[in-house]
């Protein structure tokens, strides 16, 4: 929107727009023209226009509390969940190969029993990172591996232990049993774990990313998220109404394909290139 | 449920023996929210609810039907056509062999559906081969492989080749050796806006002059789908779009943005990560699941 304009219904209805188109949804959307509609008759320039919504928006991520991720006191346990094809396997990697940078001793579980040639991708990973990799060939029960996985933690005091899962929709109630008994199994052997649980989200999902999280949060207690291929086009703007309704903190975003394609999230930087 | 909100917004209206622009507002307007709702891209809604609008305006409500009723059905119908009709049955003389190419974004399913795809084909008594071009992820070769290995269904070896071209060339050649008469080409995920592979993607058509393109799509698309569709259509002509992980609970609106902005038809629908999970396009059924 080109020069000054008036605070109008028709403003209003070009900002929605704007913002719908970023997948902030219905609800979130409304909450945020409410507030902008305050001003109506106000005349603002296109720059400040910008910048108001930049600034709702970072402040409905920032309302969300981001805790550090623990990793003083080993081992770290991490579980990895999502549905299919977001980037499980690849943020694992990532995640490896970032904490082996801080000097960490790795241990990557490959807990995707089921898809084809799921092993063999996250080995692929563990080596690019260089770190270790707990692998049970002819299983396909994930709380085996897991539980191997464990027992290995404390035989060999890894710091960090990831566990890579296998995609599963939200809405498979055998699926979702499977993952709360596999963090059963997680917290029998340690009681404080696992210390974070992130969901893997992708950038381009619409609005039924809200209730994967709802359903992730209920079923295995998600702590934390993580939102991948943020360098495409989609925006990602799902994110700011899970902050909003669930209040889950983004830790980190994906912006690429390769292992140090990882960033830290950073509020601002996400709501500016939302509202680019 | 839409089709009760739309009534309801009727009731609170008298002497309503026609749908008019006044009494419909309220009721366009809670259909525009539950497609918006239903990820359909903004901008299709807005010339969805005006064809809508000028379809229903006027009409005479037929009898036996309220104007609620009236305007869904017409809401209904329009998403079926929009959608594309029923999907037509593949060919296979136009090429030999048949030649189905397998494109779209990162993790939307693609070497899984071309499992499907050989395996739905293979049933039909045709002779697929599965042709694996992404040499970029790790052990996606090994990935399709597998899926072959159980549907047996020959897999291409592209073990030690590392560009896709090549891949093709060669395969092509094999399957005309071997007189395998489709060829299921699946390749690397990628976004629209990488230059260097979309043109990969470019030369991989020229070489094989491809009968079906294929997008692969999942449901669970945002806005984005017109983007990114869009982009692929304008590089490649696809002939046609599966979309998957249909088994989820996404209402699937990208289905209708991509149909509208390609032209290119629904054809499969996902619904699992079995081979099995896997069935023609049917209109009516999404057209009931986007509107919710
Ligand atoms: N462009 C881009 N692609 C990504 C990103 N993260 C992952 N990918 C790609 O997305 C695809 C799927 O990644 P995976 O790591 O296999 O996803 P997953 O969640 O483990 O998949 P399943 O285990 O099958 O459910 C791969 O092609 C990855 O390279 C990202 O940040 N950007
Ligand atoms: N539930 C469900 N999962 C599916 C469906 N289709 C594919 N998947 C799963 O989605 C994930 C990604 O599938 P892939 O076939 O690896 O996707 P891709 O498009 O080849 O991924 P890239 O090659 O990395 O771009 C896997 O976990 C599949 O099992 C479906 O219809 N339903
Ligand atoms: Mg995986
Ligand atoms: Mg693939």
């Amino acid at each position: 929107f080109p020069g000054l304009r008036k605070i109008d219904e028709s403003l209003l209805e070009e900002l929605e727009e704007i913002l719908i188109s970023t997948d902030l949804g219905f609800p979130t959307t409304q909450m945020i023209l409410e507030k902008i509609r305050k001003n109506k008759g106000q005349d603002l320039d296109a720059v400040t226009l910008k910048k108001r919504l930049q600034a709702e928006i970072e402040a409905i991520l920032n309302q969300v509390p981001r805790p550090v991720i623990p990793l003083d006191e080993a081992p770290s346990i991490f579980l990895v969940v999502g549905v299919n094809g977001v980037g499980k396997t690849t943020t694992i990697g990532k995640l490896a190969h970032h904490w082996k940078e801080q000097g960490k001793r790795v241990l990557i579980c490959a807990a995707d029993t089921f898809r084809a040639a799921a092993r063999e991708q996250l080995e692929v990973w563990s080596k690019r990172a260089g770190a270790d990799i707990e692998i049970k060939e002819n299983s396909n029960d994930p709380a085996a591996v897991v539980y191997d996985a464990l027992e290995r933690v404390k035989a060999e005091k890894q710091d960090i232990l990831i566990i890579d899962t296998a995609g599963r929709l939200h809405n498979n109630p055998n699926l979702m049993n499977e993952l709360a008994k596999v963090k059963r199994v997680i917290t029998r052997e340690f009681p404080n774990g696992p210390h974070r649980v992130f969901l893997i989200l992708d950038a381009i999902t619409g609005q039924n990313a809200l209730q994967q999280a709802k359903q992730f949060v209920e079923k295995v207690g998600v702590t934390d998220l993580v939102i991948t291929k943020l360098d495409g086009t989609a925006k990602g703007g799902v994110a700011v109404a899970i902050a909003n309704e669930l209040s889950l903190p983004i830790q980190f975003i994906g912006v690429g394909e390769q292992m140090d394609q990882l960033l830290p999230f950073d509020a601002a930087s996400f709501s500016e290139s939302l509202i680019g | 449920q839409l089709s009760n909100k739309i009534q309801d917004t009727f009731r609170k209206l008298t002497g309503k023996a026609k749908l008019s622009e006044e009494n419909m507002q309220d009721a366009l307007a809670e259909i525009r929210r539950a497609l918006l709702e239903a990820d359909v891209n903004f901008k299709v809604v807005k010339t969805f609810i005006e064809q809508v609008k000028q379809k229903a305006l006027g009409q005479d409500v037929l009898r036996g039907l309220d104007p609620g009723q009236q305007l869904v059905k017409i809401v209904h119908g329009g998403l079926v056509e929009l959608l594309g009709g029923q999907a037509r049955e593949i060919d296979f003389s136009r090429q030999k062999p048949y030649v189905i190419m397998v494109v779209g974004l990162q993790g939307t399913g693609k070497t899984t559906t071309c499992g499907k795809l050989a395996n739905y084909l293979a049933k039909k008594g045709k002779k697929p081969l599965l042709v694996p071009c992404d040499v970029y992820r790790p052990a996606a070769i090994l990935q399709l492989q597998t899926v072959g290995a159980g549907i047996d269904v020959p897999v291409f070896d592209s073990t030690n080749l590392n560009k896709p071209l090549e891949i093709v060339d060669r395969a092509l050649a094999q399957a005309k050796k071997d007189q395998q008469d489709v060829l299921i080409v699946d390749t690397a995920g990628r976004l629209h806006i990488d230059d260097t592979l979309m043109d990969e993607l470019k030369q991989l058509k020229a070489k094989l002059n491809p009968s079906e393109i294929f997008f692969v799509a999942d449901a669970m698309t945002g806005q984005d789908a017109v983007t990114s569709a869009g982009a692929f259509h304008q590089a490649l002509e696809l002939s046609g779009v599966i979309m998957t992980k249909l088994d989820g609970d996404a209402r699937g609106g990208a289905a209708l943005s991509i149909s509208e902005v390609t032209g290119a038809r629904l054809r499969f629908v996902g619904l699992g990560e079995k081979v099995d999970d896997f069935e023609p396009f049917h209109p009516d059924r999404m057209a009931g699941r986007i509107l919710g």
